[in-house]
This record gives C-alpha cells, sequence and structure tokens, in this order.
C-alpha cells in the first residue's frame, strides 16, 4: 500500500509511467500528492542507457482539469548510467483546459539530450479536492434539492471495515468534509461535501450500516461525469 | 449544533432518503 502523509492527501506508490525500453533508456516512475495545497509530481528518473542523460524539459497536453507543471523540471546534473533522482514537480492549474477522455487523463512529453518521450498517466481525483470543500449546510440541503435526480450516481463501495467516524475521518484528511450525520433505521447516513479546484461542487451520501462493510455512496454534482472518477477517490482514499 | 431548523432539515432528509 502507499505511503499516508501527515498534513495531506493519500498518496499512491510509485507506478511506471514510462519503461526504460520504450525511452532509449530513461525509465519513469511517478505519483501524484496534494499537501496543504500544494499539488505536485513526484518523480523517479533512473539512466538505464550507456550515456549520461542532461538537458530534461517537461511539458503537458492540455487536460481536463489545466494540470500543469508550476516551475520547470529540475534536474541539477548530468545522469549518469544506473544513476536514479528523485524529483518533486510542483504543479497548479491554471493550464490550458480540455475535457479529455478518461477525464483524469494526463498525458506528459519529457525530452533529454537524446530525445523527446511520451507517455499517459491516470491522476486521482482527490488531488483536485480543495481545502475549503466545506459547504455551508443551508447551502448544502438547497443545492441537494436543486440538483436533479438525474445527476445523482449511485456507487457501492465494498469490503471496508470502518466506521462512521473513522470514514469521517479518513476522507476529511483528502479534504471530503463531513457536514451532517443522522443514524436512520440502525443507519448511518453521512452528508458530505468536496469542491474541485475547478469550483466543481460534489455532494455526498454515504449510507453505513454497523457490521456492514459494504457502504452505499449517492453522488449529486452539476456536472455527473466527475462523479465516477469522485467514487473512485472515495475509494482509494477509504481503502488505505 | 445551532438549533437553526438546518439540524431538522437534515433529520427529514435521511429519513426520506430511507423510506422514500
Amino acid at each position: 500500500s502507499g505511503v499516508g502523509s501527515l498534513s495531506g492527501s493519500y498518496v499512491a506508490p510509485k507506478a511506471v509511467w514510462l519503461p526504460a525500453m520504450k525511452a532509449k533508456g530513461l525509465e519513469i516512475s511517478g505519483t501524484f500528492t496534494r499537501q496543504v495545497g500544494a499539488i505536485s509530481m513526484d518523480l523517479q528518473l533512473t539512466n538505464k542507457a550507456l550515456q549520461v542523460m542532461t538537458d530534461f524539459a517537461i511539458q503537458f497536453n492540455r487536460n481536463s482539469f489545466g494540470l500543469a507543471p508550476a516551475a520547470p523540471l529540475q534536474v541539477h546534473a548530468p545522469l549518469s548510467p544506473n544513476q536514479t533522482v528523485e524529483i518533486s514537480l510542483p504543479l497548479n492549474t491554471v493550464g490550458s483546459v480540455m475535457k479529455m477522455e478518461p477525464l483524469n487523463n494526463l498525458q506528459v512529453a519529457v525530452k533529454n539530450n537524446i530525445d523527446v518521450f511520451y507517455f499517459s498517466t491516470l491522476y486521482p481525483l482527490h488531488i483536485l479536492f480543495v481545502e475549503d470543500g466545506k459547504m455551508d449546510r443551508q447551502m448544502f440541503l438547497a443545492t441537494w434539492k436543486d440538483i436533479p435526480n438525474e445527476n445523482e450516481a449511485q456507487f457501492q463501495i465494498r469490503d471496508c471495515p470502518l466506521n462512521a467516524e473513522a470514514v469521517s475521518s479518513k476522507l476529511q484528511n483528502s479534504n471530503v468534509f463531513t457536514i451532517a450525520k443522522r443514524n436512520v433505521e440502525a443507519q448511518d447516513m453521512l452528508y458530505q461535501s468536496l469542491r474541485l479546484t475547478n469550483g466543481i461542487w460534489v455532494l455526498a451520501e454515504l449510507r453505513i450500516q454497523p457490521g456492514n462493510p459494504n457502504f452505499t455512496l449517492s453522488l449529486k454534482c452539476r456536472a455527473p461525469e466527475v462523479s465516477q472518477h469522485v467514487c473512485q477517490a472515495y475509494e482509494t482514499i477509504l481503502k488505505n | 449544533e445551532l438549533d437553526d431548523g438546518l439540524d431538522e432539515a437534515f433529520s427529514r432528509l435521511a429519513q426520506s432518503r430511507t423510506n422514500p
């Protein structure tokens, strides 16, 4: 499993995004983090070629949420054969926007002195959950009523042996805020909100029955195409 | 929580979702 972070969202372990055989010896592994509002792409570059690598640069294609490098890719010294460097690339969300399929797809180009290489990766949506995503309770009730039923999506989150308190606290570490909790017919009903970096609000109802590790998550959003990715983020956060 | 009528509104919402 991945590493938690003290002051931020869940961070998945690094995965290989660009295998050396597809990039003339350059191997890239990475993951995404969000810590106190700062998004970054944490990269590991390994030189598996026979020659030194220099002149690194990185560029993102337009993407659904405008993710873009906030600084150049800083590799301070030439990368010798068999050498690995760890780099944290700060990101912002003010880049060009183009809806991608799937929504969380990111196309990346990396260059060095040898060539330019391309790869795609999927980012977890919770890196876009902002710190001030707790909706006012009155606003929540009004918005819940206002969003049409067609925009409600329902999901099952299976095999999650946590109680309502643990669920709330885990989700809050990733900027999903519990606004109200009710117990009806022996079920805990959690009402929650989150907001994405582009201003989209997502309202949630999470049903938990004591002793039952399967939860029902209902999401209401004016942009319903984000719902399945938000559900995936819930699963990732709750199961790690 | 403040007794501003919202507590009751959330209770009604939860009830209506359980017994539509």
